[in-house]
């Protein structure tokens, strides 16, 4: 329900998810992938009872961002312990280390192919599934990809182009190894091979013969029971690059509401008529990141008080994996601001993890929430729905879902 | 850096046009 463009005006039932799965397709040109959220109802991964609180997520999302910046900090972090402790050293193409993202979808890999869950990420690059024989896997939700079960299935000699660009500098018996660190300390160690993808359903119009990807055989981690994870970065070992030739550079996806729709992930660069668009921007220092240009938000249709410069300067990331968009202090204090003054009339609520502008709508009807907008450089717009204003982790606690960088001086 | 995290791109379609490094957003992109 909407009271203009300006305003969200939500029954307050309807506040938090579905608890039971209505699929909803998405529609998408050729060779997509469904999306679902990793803990929705729609997810095959769900776990009854194990999916974590949302302190948990916030929290996670936190260690993601951290991560995030130490990369693009540059050396100079590097002698930081803190920094040191969680792998970030490691040299770039070792793996972009920025955890688990949280949407998934199915792909087949091998001859006969066979499914998997993995989550998918545009922070990072090397796609990876979890392969028989295993030293130390976790539990994942199917059986493990078994090399020897598929004829199209090849190790990548340690002297290969992809071996060399990965940088691991381990070989094993004329086998590369490739090795992931995550920012959560997550981790995937094992086998850079080829093999045929399947992506859709099974035709094969839609496969990648030789696909690159890592065969992993010593993974710890917060990955749930993800069977992997596959990467949408920049570098040339993504998916989203070794899918180019057959379908076109780029990509898109639609990232579905928690519980009552599915998404889609599509190669190919084919908008839908009424996309608007911004400059791609790319940075030397962290190549594999999808950079755009944020330069201002607008709160109930007028333009929060902070100079574009505010926001150009650090530059904005986008990514998939990341929950809680993160302002330049300077930034998310002028739209707090904002935000709060036009919710005056309701009672505030307990701040949760990174989230500190919450709301108690217990004994409402009906809430009255102010739109948000980001405006990007050469006037895209994403008017914001009402799941990307509010996280609503109970009736009793709504929050604003962005969250601050901290010190913009830093 | 600024990051603009999942819960402000749900229900947009997010083209990623690396042909010509640009990115869109299409309202309603799930529907």
């Amino acid at each position: 329900e909407s009271s203009g463009p300006d305003w969200h005006v939500v029954s307050v039932t309807s506040l938090l998810p579905d608890a039971v799965c209505k699929p909803k397709r998405a529609v998408s040109n050729s060779s997509a992938l469904s999306v679902v959220h990793r803990h929705a109802p729609c997810s095959p991964l769900q776990a009854r009872g194990g999916e974590p609180s949302h302190a948990e997520i916030l929290d996670r999302d936190q260690d993601r961002v951290d991560s995030i910046h130490r990369l693009t900090a540059g050396p100079s972090t590097a002698d930081d312990p803190a920094s040191a402790s969680k792998g970030v050293s490691l040299p770039a193409r070792r793996g972009v280390p920025l955890g688990t993202a949280n949407y998934i979808v199915s792909v087949g890999l091998g001859t006969p192919k066979r499914d998997f869950l993995v989550v998918f990420d545009t922070g990072s690059d090397l796609s990876w599934v979890q392969c028989k024989p295993c030293d130390d896997c976790y539990q994942q939700h199917d059986p493990l990809f078994d090399p020897s079960q598929s004829t199209t299935y090849s190790a990548v000699p340690c002297g290969a182009p992809e071996c060399r660009r990965l940088d691991s500098g381990s070989c094993s018996s004329g086998k590369c190894r490739y090795e992931v660190v995550y920012g959560d300390m997550s981790q995937t160690d094992g086998n850079l091979a080829r093999d045929t993808l399947t992506l859709g359903p099974s035709s094969s119009s839609d496969q990648l013969q030789g696909f690159v990807f890592g065969c992993g055989d010593d993974d710890t981690g917060l990955f749930g029971k993800a069977d992997g994870l596959f990467g949408l970065g920049r570098d040339k070992v993504s998916l989203a690059s070794q899918a180019a030739a057959k379908y076109g550079t780029g990509f898109s996806y639609c990232l579905p509401s928690s519980s009552s729709a599915e998404g889609y992930l599509s190669l190919g660069s084919a908008a839908p008529p009424n996309a608007q668009f911004t400059a791609m921007v790319t940075r030397s220092d962290t190549p594999s990141f999808y950079y755009l240009n944020l330069v201002g938000i607008k709160v109930a249709g007028r333009t929060v008080r902070v100079s574009p410069a505010v926001f150009r300067t650090p530059g904005t990331v986008i990514d998939s994996g990341t929950v809680i968009t993160r302002l330049p202090s300077r930034a998310y204090s002028a739209l707090r601001s904002s935000f709060a003054g036009l919710m005056r009339r309701y009672k505030r609520a307990p701040a949760l993890s990174i989230l500190d502008t919450c709301y108690d709508f217990t004994g409402r009807a009906k809430v009255r929430i102010p739109s948000v907008a980001l405006l990007f450089d050469g006037g895209a717009t994403l008017n914001l729905g009402f799941g990307g204003v509010l996280y609503v982790a109970k009736k009793s606690q709504a929050c604003l879902a962005f969250a601050s960088n901290g010190d913009d001086t830093s | 850096i600024g990051i603009l995290g999942n819960m402000q791109q749900k229900t947009f379609a997010v083209v990623y046009d690396v042909a010509n490094q640009k990115i869109g957003f299409g309202a309603k992109g799930c529907s």
